[in-house]
Formats: C-alpha cells, sequence, structure tokens
C-alpha cells in the first residue's frame, strides 16, 4: 500500500483486506486540526466531528476476486457508495468495463465552487445545504483542468494472472538468491580489478584473507566493517531485497536516471511474498518559476505474485512525452516486467494538453497504445466529458 | 550517469514495523484508491492554511489514521513538494 502527500490533496491507494474508506472521516478531521484547512459542518475544533470541506473526492477500485472476504463498507460496490454517499453530496458513481468480466469501479464528487459544505456522517442538518455545482461529474483529469493544474495526466495499469514463472521474482526465497548471487558477482569483480590494478605487485593469497567470508553472505567482504554497519542501521532486509528485485525486475529502468537524474525509489519485499514500491521524479529545479510545485510526480508499483490470485498494478502521474518516456512506452515497459495474461489501462488526461480532435500527437499516441507487444486490446472505452477525457482500455495475451 | 542533486528525495525507514512484517495472510491485489483533494493546486491554499498544507502534518497523526485502514508506515521518502509513504499491506 502507498500514500501520497501533496499540500493539497492525498493520495492513499490500500490492497487486502484494508477498510480504507474507515479513515476517510479521520483524514478530514487532520485536515482541519493539522493543516487548518477549512471546516464547515461544525462551530469550533472543540466539536469532535469538525472535519475540513474537501474541494474534491475520487475513489476507485478494480473488481474483488474475493468481495466476501473484504471488511467494512468494502464488502460490495453499493455499501461502497452508500458510505461515500452519506458523507459527501453530489457525488457519481460509474463501473466502466466488461460487467462479466475485469472491470472497474469509480466515484468522485463534483469540483467544490463555493465554500457550502458537503455532508458528513454526523451532519444532518448542515447536509440540506447542496453542494454548488456548474460542471457535470467528471473524474481525475478534470480536477487538473478545474484547478489550473492543466499539464498533468493519471495513467494506472491493472494486470492479472502474471505468469507465474516470472512472478517467482517476486518472492524473497529468489530474491535472496539473486541478492546472493549479485553481491558474490560484486565482490569477484572487485578482487579481479584490484588484482588487475595491483598487477604483479601482490599475490591472489593476499586477497583470499579479506574474502574467507561466504559467498552468500550479505555482507560486501571488500566493505569496511564501519560501512556496513552504517548500511544496516538504515536499510531493512525488506528494503535491501526490495531494491534488489527492483533493479533485477527492469522497474528501475521504467524512469531511468538517465533522463530523471533526481529519481528515487522506495522499494519493499515482503515475506514471503510481494512487492511495493514508491518511487519520486523530481523535475529539473525552476527556481521563481511557479511551476515548481507541480512538477514533482510520483509512481507506485504494488505486487500479489500468488498464482491463485496474481495481480500487479502500476500507477504514475509522469506526463508522457515532453522529453520523457511516451505513455505506450511506458506500459510496454511495465507489461514486459509482469508478463500478465490480462491488463487494463485508465488513463485520465486533460483536453488542454491532448484532443483526440484537436492535436495530432495526440492521435498518435492513441494509436501507439493500441499496439502492445504480445498483446490483443479488446475493449476501449472512453468517457468523454466538456474538460478531459478518460480512456480504459483492455489487453488480453495474444 | 546518476548525480543526486538537492532536489534528490530523502528516505527515513521505520525499522519497528519494517523489520518483522510477516505478510502470510495477506491476499489479493486489487487496490482500493482515495484521492481527496483540499484545493485546486498547490498554490491555492485557503487563507488560514498552513503554507505546506498537508505536508505539515506529522508522521505520527498519519499513524492514527492509518490504524483505521489497517496499515502501517514501512518507510517515508521525502521530497519538496510531496511525501511519499511505503505502507504495509
Amino acid at each position: 500500500s502507498s500514500m501520497f502527500v501533496f499540500p493539497h490533496k492525498l493520495i492513499l491507494k490500500t490492497c487486502g483486506t484494508t477498510t480504507l474508506l474507515l479513515g476517510l472521516h479521520r483524514l478530514l478531521r487532520i485536515a482541519a486540526e493539522h493543516a487548518g484547512f477549512p471546516f464547515h459542518n461544525a462551530k469550533s475544533l472543540d466539536d469532535i466531528h469538525a472535519a475540513a470541506t474537501p474541494y474534491r473526492v475520487f475513489y476507485s477500485r478494480k473488481n474483488f476476486l474475493f468481495p466476501h472476504k473484504q471488511r467494512g463498507p468494502h464488502r460490495s460496490w453499493k455499501q461502497e457508495v452508500k458510505y461515500l454517499d452519506d458523507m459527501f453530496e453530489g457525488g457519481s458513481a460509474y463501473m466502466v468495463g466488461k460487467m462479466n468480466g475485469d472491470h472497474w469501479y469509480l466515484y468522485i464528487t463534483s469540483p467544490r465552487t463555493s465554500l457550502t459544505p458537503p455532508r458528513t456522517p454526523d451532519d444532518g442538518k448542515l447536509s440540506a445545504n447542496p453542494v454548488s455545482t456548474h460542471r457535470i461529474p467528471t473524474g481525475r483529469a478534470s480536477i487538473f483542468n478545474g484547478g489550473l493544474e492543466c499539464n498533468d495526466e493519471t495513467l494506472e495499469i491493472l494486470m492479472t494472472d502474471l505468469d507465474p514463472e516470472n512472478a517467482k521474482k517476486f518472492y524473497l526465497e529468489h530474491a535472496s538468491a539473486v541478492a546472493s548471487t549479485r553481491l558474490s558477482e560484486q565482490a569477484q569483480e572487485a578482487r579481479q580489478m584490484a588484482i588487475d590494478s595491483l598487477g604483479d605487485f601482490l599475490s591472489d593469497d593476499t586477497f583470499d584473507v579479506f574474502s574467507n567470508g561466504s559467498d552468500s553472505d550479505l555482507h560486501d567482504p571488500h566493505t569496511p566493517l564501519s560501512e556496513q554497519v552504517e548500511t544496516e542501521c538504515l536499510t531493512t532486509e525488506g528494503h535491501a531485497l526490495g531494491t534488489v528485485v527492483s533493479d533485477a525486475c527492469g522497474l528501475s529502468d521504467v524512469y531511468p536516471t538517465s533522463k530523471y537524474p533526481d529519481a528515487r525509489i522506495d522499494a519493499y519485499l515482503f515475506t514471503p511474498c510481494g512487492f511495493s514500491a514508491n518511487g519520486i521524479i523530481p523535475a529539473p529545479q525552476k527556481h521563481g518559476n511557479d511551476d515548481d510545485a507541480r512538477s514533482t510526480h510520483y509512481f507506485t508499483v504494488h505486487v500479489t505474485p500468488e498464482p491463485i490470485c496474481s495481480f500487479a498494478s502500476f500507477e504514475t502521474n509522469v506526463p508522457g512525452g515532453q522529453n520523457g518516456r511516451e505513455t505506450s512506452e511506458i506500459i510496454d515497459h511495465v507489461v514486459q516486467i509482469f508478463k500478465p495474461g490480462r491488463f487494463s489501462v485508465t488513463l485520465f488526461e486533460a483536453k488542454s494538453v491532448h484532443t483526440y480532435d484537436e492535436v495530432p500527437a495526440g492521435v498518435g499516441r492513441s494509436k501507439r497504445m493500441e499496439k502492445i507487444q504480445g498483446y490483443r486490446r479488446i475493449d476501449r472505452i472512453v468517457h468523454d466529458f466538456d474538460d478531459y477525457e478518460l480512456v480504459f482500455r483492455y489487453y488480453e495475451r495474444e | 550517469t546518476f548525480s543526486p542533486s538537492e532536489g534528490t528525495p530523502h528516505l527515513t525507514i521505520n525499522h519497528d514495523v519494517a523489520a518483522d512484517l510477516d505478510s502470510t495472510n495477506a491476499f489479493e491485489g486489487p487496490e482500493k484508491l482515495l484521492e481527496v483533494w483540499f484545493a485546486p493546486n498547490p498554490k491555492a491554499l485557503p487563507s488560514g492554511v498552513n503554507p505546506n498544507g498537508l505536508k505539515s502534518v506529522s508522521n505520527e497523526t498519519w499513524v492514527g489514521m492509518l490504524d483505521m485502514v489497517n496499515c502501517k508506515i514501512l518507510s517515508v521518502l521525502e521530497a519538496e513538494h510531496m511525501d511519499a509513504y511505503l505502507l504495509s499491506e
């Protein structure tokens, strides 16, 4: 699971049997109490029900594999919608994709254009005031448009039925073996480099003194002990192996440091299996430029490799193109990492950036996304709103 | 060539949780995604709001909310305009 906190918004993405929506009211309360965002459902913060009024709320998920195992309001989409409707005025719920196959649910509220309060569970009196809505219900990209963050787009790839052999990369046992092999190779490499550089001055026996530890030991025998201790303090096995998996599977190359020099990935490998990673991609600093605050982007990856419920997700708001990688390249790269049997792609983008009718480059990009190597595009569903487009695509292995 | 600058995010690990986490009983990947906006953009925070907005909220405060969600903080990647929390589950 992952959480991204910006000055003006919060993104929370949770897996398994988490009870995400049960934290929503606390989130609104924190925003009022700790960040100072205005609230309208109480006279003062002394009232325990006082909670910040959100500008907009967005909730989505793919259909669950085992809905009966979910807890709280997450047992069904109907219950989730009711929970949200009880909290907010003017929400809209959608289902996108095949009802009898993989589909995707979406709940959104319209941008709040006045300070009229939304409903909260304890706000019976004020709930009679409708939220002012001057635009039709829309999705995430309209947030950017309505909020002047016009260059943003959000891409989400949801992959199921992962190739079992490939999925082994996300098991602790496999990752430990890879780590061991890599350290052994690195130690061998360092040893060889030292021998090459010193030539005839020292014999091979000299190096054996330093390399008498087991090759499977996670410690590099050529690293001074003081440095090893320091490194151990900064990481855990889950984080260390997460980094190994991230490098080995190719995830670290999705946004390569050659193009995104300040990118940094925080990865974790769970025991006995499972993988999560967050990436932050700061854009080059533009001091004094108002665009600075909107130029830091993220991506996040979550993997459940067990054959009975194999799944991987990839989400990013790093804009495609613009001297970086094209959206279709990103999709192709990610799909080749996980090799799913089927996957869906949702792309939100503001029309001011890419309009299919008006910008030829957008048309080209759309065509490139139709052809993902090794897969056949089955569905393409477009939600065309006033100010943005949501495109849902569904693919199956050829 | 990788050349980190001042803008490179900073990582902090929560060893108390990350060191002994066992996910044997976790199942099912499809995530629930919640996105809550309190202003249209970072430059449009209402008056009276901390200049850093939600980023001014301490990790300890988020822990209480995440307990209700059944998630714990494994590590935090901090950047100037965004903090990325890696969570359990």
